[in-house]
């Protein structure tokens, strides 16, 4: 038996460090600590590689703390649109789906395209169509709502710009 | 975008990535996370990545990929191969982020350009890691 390792990232939506409090950061921490025990256990118990991304990102997804899943930023008409990929290292396996909505786990749904279709890549409403077929689960608008990530979409419409996760909006960009 | 990127008991490694995207995004537009090779791919023979960032760039020079590619054709480590993809590739076309990675040995990186970049990792070894800011 080889070493096991997992690592996580986690994109947060524009909270820089001088604006970070003790709270958040906490929070924060203790959300990436959860989401790298979900992977790692899954690791420690003999399980695949593949199993462990999944339940990590799928941890990651389920808070609101972080742009994917639950905590997906808006797009500018007021949805979440979500995109997921998988990959296996072993036999070169992959699953990916883009501009999803209403997918509790669009990683479990790019899963599901590598595991049970012909294809690699789905897009858009077939690839809801091929969720639902397969019984993915989804959730209704306001569970992907929350009032800091619409308050990042007003601000953003205000400027005329995107946001990344880890960068602020151009404080100097003028209109007009 | 959040992301995993694992190695196993028996070597085999994979890499997951998940994104709600740019906020007030248009047009249908797609970043590099499920773009395989862009954003997210895994090969036992080199390494499983996954990346957060400004996609554009990601997508314009394939960047997991291409560290596979330094790793398999240069026989560069995992760590110099993602430093040269971070901090000298990406940078040439301004793209901020940055990625995690694993090989089959389980060696583990996690390398970023930019400040807020929030990531984590443990090994069977006893590391362990917890990290936001630079």
């Amino acid at each position: 038996m080889s070493k096991f390792t997992i690592a996580i990232h986690g994109g947060a939506g524009t909270i820089l460090k001088s604006e970070i409090t003790a709270k958040q950061e906490a929070d924060y921490k203790n959300a990436l600590e959860v989401a790298l025990t979900c992977g790692y256990q899954v690791l420690e118990k003999g399980g695949s590689a593949l199993d462990a991304v999944r339940a990590a990102v799928v941890s990651l997804e389920d808070i609101d703390l972080f742009n994917a899943g639950k905590g997906s930023v808006f797009a500018s008409d007021g949805s979440q649109e979500m995109d997921a990929a998988i990959m296996d290292g072993k036999n070169l396996d992959a699953g990916a789906v883009s501009a999803v909505k209403n997918i509790r786990n669009p990683i479990e749904l790019a899963f599901a395209v590598m595991t049970l279709s012909d294809h690699v890549m789905l897009n858009g409403r077939g690839a809801e169509d091929f969720a639902r077929l397969h019984n993915i689960k989804s959730e209704p608008d306001d569970y992907f709502f929350s009032a800091l990530r619409f308050a990042q979409l007003k601000q953003a419409q205000q400027k005329g710009e995107m946001m990344l996760d880890h960068r602020s909006l151009n404080p100097n960009k003028k209109f007009g | 975008t959040v992301g995993a990127v694992a190695c196993d008991a028996q070597g085999n490694i994979a890499a997951a990535t998940s994104t709600g995207g740019m906020t007030n995004k248009k047009w249908g537009r797609v970043g590099d996370s499920p773009i395989i090779g862009a954003g997210t791919y895994a090969n036992n023979q080199t390494c499983a990545i996954s990346c957060t960032g400004h996609g554009e760039p990601f997508i314009r020079s394939v960047t997991a990929y291409d560290v596979s590619c330094l790793m398999e054709y240069k026989n560069l480590s995992l760590q110099d191969a993602m430093h040269i993809v971070v901090h000298d590739k990406l940078l040439k076309l301004h793209g901020e982020g940055g990625m995690i990675g694993v090989d089959a040995k389980g060696n583990a990186a996690m390398m970023f350009n930019s400040e807020g970049m929030y990531r984590a990792m443990k090994n069977s070894e006893d590391a362990m890691e917890i990290s936001i800011y630079k």
